[in-house]
C-alpha cells in the first residue's frame, strides 16, 4: 500500500510536467525511501531519472515495493483537475489498477478524488556507471534556459566547453554562429545567481539543442542546474528538489 | 557533422 501526501500539488504537477514529453508511459518506482521513475525516450538519446523521497512528503507510507504503471499523458489530465496550492495525496493499493489522486483546498473545505487506471509497462532498466566527470558547473537555471532558447534558432547542437577560466555554449549553423560565456562568479546574498565550475580538466561536449531545452521544462522546480561532463560520455543536467532530484542524461553528439 | 548517439552504447540494460 503506497500513501503519499504533499503539502503543495504544484512540485509533483512542475515534475511531471517537465518529463511528459521525454517519456510516455512509464513505472513509478514506490519503495519506502520514496518514489523514483527512471525511463529513456523513445528514441533512446535521453534518460529521466527522478527521486522524490520520502522526507519530502508530509506522510509516506509504503509497506510493499511497487511498480505503478502511468501514462503521463493520462497523469496530466488528472493534475490538472486540482491547483498548485491544493494539498496531494497520491494513494495505491498493493495489487491495485488505479492510482487514487486526491487534492483538498488549504481551506480544508473542497476535497475531489480521481482515480487514474494504472497499465502493465514492461520497462528497460537502465545501469548508470559511475563516472569520473572532468567538470561540474553550477549556474542559475533561467540562464540555462535562457542559453538554449537563443540558440535554438541557430543550430541543432549546442557545444559546451568548460576550462578553469569559464564555461563557453557555442551553436553553429546555416545562418551563422553564436557563443555565450560564463565566468565563475560569487554572490553572497544571491547564491542563487551564482555559477560555480568544479574542473579536473578541459572538457568539451557536443550535444541535441532540442533535448537540452526539453529539459529545461523543469527550470521552475530549481534556481540552480548542474551540468556534469566527461569527455565522450553523456552529459548528467541535474534540478536539485527539496527532497531529492529531477535528473536528465543525455548521449553525446561524436564526430564519426 | 557531429552523430547522435545512442544512450544504450553508453549505459548498460539491467
Amino acid at each position: 500500500m503506497l500513501e503519499g501526501k504533499l503539502e503543495q500539488a504544484s512540485l509533483f504537477k512542475k515534475v511531471v510536467e517537465a518529463v511528459r514529453e521525454l517519456v510516455q508511459d512509464c513505472n513509478f518506482d514506490c519503495t519506502e525511501n520514496g518514489l523514483a521513475l527512471q525511463a529513456m525516450d523513445t528514441s533512446h538519446v535521453s534518460l529521466v531519472s527522478l527521486l522524490l523521497t520520502a522526507d519530502g512528503f508530509s506522510e509516506y507510507r509504503c509497506d510493499r515495493n511497487l511498480a505503478l504503471g502511468i501514462n503521463l499523458v493520462s497523469l496530466t489530465k488528472i493534475l490538472r483537475c486540482g491547483n498548485n496550492e491544493d494539498i496531494l495525496t497520491l494513494e495505491a493499493g498493493d495489487s491495485a489498477d488505479s492510482l487514487v489522486v486526491r487534492f483538498e483546498n488549504t481551506q480544508q473545505d473542497r476535497m475531489s478524488e480521481y482515480a487514474l487506471k494504472l497499465m502493465d509497462i514492461d520497462q528497460e532498466h537502465l545501469g548508470i556507471p559511475e563516472t569520473e566527470y572532468a567538470a561540474s558547473i553550477t549556474m542559475p537555471s533561467t540562464e540555462f534556459q535562457r542559453i538554449c532558447r537563443d540558440m535554438q534558432s541557430i543550430s541543432e547542437s549546442i557545444t559546451i566547453d568548460c576550462t578553469k577560466g569559464g564555461v563557453k555554449f557555442t551553436c553553429e549553423g546555416d545562418i551563422g554562429s553564436g557563443s555565450v560565456t560564463l565566468k565563475p562568479n560569487s554572490s553572497a546574498d544571491k547564491p542563487e545567481l551564482c555559477t560555480k565550475i568544479d574542473l579536473s580538466e578541459p572538457v568539451s561536449l557536443t550535444l541535441s539543442t532540442k533535448y537540452l531545452l526539453n529539459f529545461c521544462k523543469a527550470t521552475g522546480l530549481s534556481q540552480q542546474v548542474t551540468l556534469k561532463l566527461a569527455d565522450e560520455n553523456p552529459i548528467l543536467v541535474e534540478y536539485p528538489l527539496s527532497a531529492g532530484h529531477l535528473r536528465f542524461y543525455l548521449a553525446p553528439k561524436l564526430d564519426e | 557533422t557531429p552523430i547522435q548517439n545512442d544512450l544504450g552504447e553508453f549505459f548498460s540494460m539491467i
